[in-house]
This record gives structure tokens, C-alpha cells and sequence, in this order.
């Protein structure tokens, strides 16, 4: 089972995940006691600087975006991750007069533990915006798909699928795009299975819009008002078969937060 | 553990690095 959901954070966090570890069990195993640890003021000004302008960054996004999770979201794991570095820098500090201090050596393992968790949540907070912009694509393709219920004629149906192509065609991307991201097997299957089944359901849906507005078209008198109803009906039920799945396959994309 | 530790800071910071030309390519 990948711990990352994503590709990306995977390729991100994996390396020092890995490292972390490594280390965390050498020290617990009890492989560097007695071992002292040289001067690593360079590497944590490195950190610092690189943390400090992470911080700075991210600030800006938060005050620019319009999204009010990730407003909420991002200030706590910008504080986890400056947190963090200060133990870092404290156990430079340290360590420059005490190589064998072990509150120093503490202080790196839960420094770096902080980094990982606080960058994580920090990368988890930015894919969960873009997964929101995707389900906002699909709710404008939900809330046209309703408007199927008011095409009555061959000059609405051609103006309905003209509209409804574009969204279908960004959304169809997006999950697309999303699937190959993810990394747990099962959900990108059920992600790919939910878009075929629309893929497949759409024509049916246009078909019996178009014989339904072709009938209404051509003045078909013996078309009584109960069987208009009944096409009508029909139609709005191969819609309502829609919004379920598109659903179900939007949740998926969640699975991986927990 | 010298290089151990050395490592990975210098890995945090190169990950730090990227997570930040992420949020920048994201943002644009």
C-alpha cells in the first residue's frame, strides 16, 4: 500500500521519508551511541533559508487565492514546518558544543520528522485545492446535464450539446489527468470505470433527447400528453443515472486523504 | 552518521526547494 496518494508527493516525500527512517532506526537500534556528530550549521542554514522562502511563498499564495479551505489550511503547516527548524537549528547548535549530545541528536530526528509532516500537509493541502477546481468542473457539467430537462426541440438539442462538449471534454481530462496521478490501484480503476460509464451513458442520453425532440418536431399528434410525459420521464431518469456515478467517482478522489 | 545526517538535510533543503517551485508553478 503507497503511504503518498499522489505521484508527485510520492516523488517529492519518498527520498527523505526514506532517510528519515533510515536514520530514526540506526539511533533507536542504538547503532551511533557514543558516535558524535560533527558541525551541521551549513546544511541547517540551508534548510532555514530554504524553509524561510517556502514560508514567504506560501504566504503569498494564501493571500492571493480564492480558496477559502486553502486560506484556512496552509497557516498551520507553514507554522509546523518553521517549528521545526528552529529544533533544527537548536540542535546545530548544540551539537557545535556538544557533539555527543543526545538532546541534539533528539532534536534532529524530531526536526525532521516536523519537515516531513508539516511539508506533507502543506502538499496535501495544495492537491486538495486542485481537486476541488476538478469536482467544480464536474458540478458545472452536473448542474448543465439538468437543463437537459427543458430541450424540447432540435434547435435547443444542438445548442445543448454545443455547450455541453467543451465541459465534458475539460472534465474528461481532468479526471484523466488525475487518474494517472494517483497511486492506489483500486481507486484510480474505480475512477476510470465512473468516467467510462458517463463516456457511455452520454450518447444514450443525447439519443433519446434527439427522438424525443425530433417526434416533438414533427408535430406527432398522436402523441399523446401521458406518452410525452413518459419520454420525458425517460429522459430525466438516463440523467439522474448520471449524477450518481460522476458522484461516486468524484469521491474517490478523496480516499487517498483519509 | 556524518554523511547520514549531512544528507539529509541537504535532502530536506532540496525538498523544500522543489515543494516551493510547486506552489509557484501551481499558482501561475
Amino acid at each position: 500500500m503507497p503511504v503518498f496518494h499522489t505521484k508527485t508527493i510520492e516523488s517529492i516525500l519518498e527520498p527523505v521519508a526514506q532517510q528519515i527512517s533510515h536514520l530514526v532506526i540506526m539511533h533507536e537500534e542504538g547503532e551511533v551511541d557514543g558516535k558524535a556528530i560533527p558541525d551541521l550549521t551549513a546544511p541547517v542554514a540551508a534548510v532555514q533559508a530554504a524553509v524561510s522562502n517556502l514560508v514567504r511563498v506560501g504566504k503569498e499564495t494564501v493571500q492571493t487565492t480564492e480558496d477559502a479551505i486553502m486560506r484556512r489550511d496552509m497557516p498551520p503547516a507553514f507554522i509546523k514546518v518553521e517549528n521545526a527548524c528552529t529544533k533544527l537549528v537548536q540542535a546545530a547548535l548544540m551539537l557545535k558544543a556538544d557533539p555527543y549530545s543526545v538532546q541534539a541528536r533528539d532534536y534532529l530526528i524530531d526536526g525532521s520528522r516536523g519537515i516531513l509532516s508539516g511539508t506533507s500537509d502543506l502538499l496535501l493541502t495544495f492537491d486538495e485545492a486542485e481537486v476541488r477546481k476538478i469536482i467544480r468542473v464536474c458540478k458545472g457539467i452536473l448542474e448543465y446535464l439538468t437543463v437537459a430537462e427543458v430541450v424540447e426541440s432540435m434547435e435547443d438539442l444542438i445548442t445543448y450539446t454545443k455547450n455541453l462538449g467543451p465541459g465534458m471534454t475539460k472534465m474528461a481530462k481532468m479526471i484523466d489527468e488525475r487518474q494517472q496521478e494517483l497511486t492506489h490501484q483500486e481507486h484510480r480503476v474505480m475512477l476510470v470505470n465512473s468516467m467510462n460509464t458517463v463516456k457511455e451513458l452520454l450518447p444514450v442520453l443525447i439519443s433519446g433527447m434527439t427522438k424525443m425532440a425530433k417526434m416533438i418536431d414533427e408535430r406527432q399528434q398522436e402523441l399523446t400528453h401521458q406518452e410525452h410525459r413518459v419520454m420525458l420521464v425517460n429522459s430525466m431518469n438516463t440523467v439522474k443515472e448520471l449524477l450518481p456515478v460522476l458522484i461516486s467517482g468524484l469521491c474517490v478522489l478523496f480516499c487517498g486523504h483519509g | 552518521i556524518r554523511v547520514g545526517w549531512e544528507l539529509l538535510l541537504t535532502t530536506i533543503a532540496r525538498t523544500i526547494n522543489e515543494i516551493e517551485t510547486q506552489i509557484l508553478t501551481r499558482d501561475a
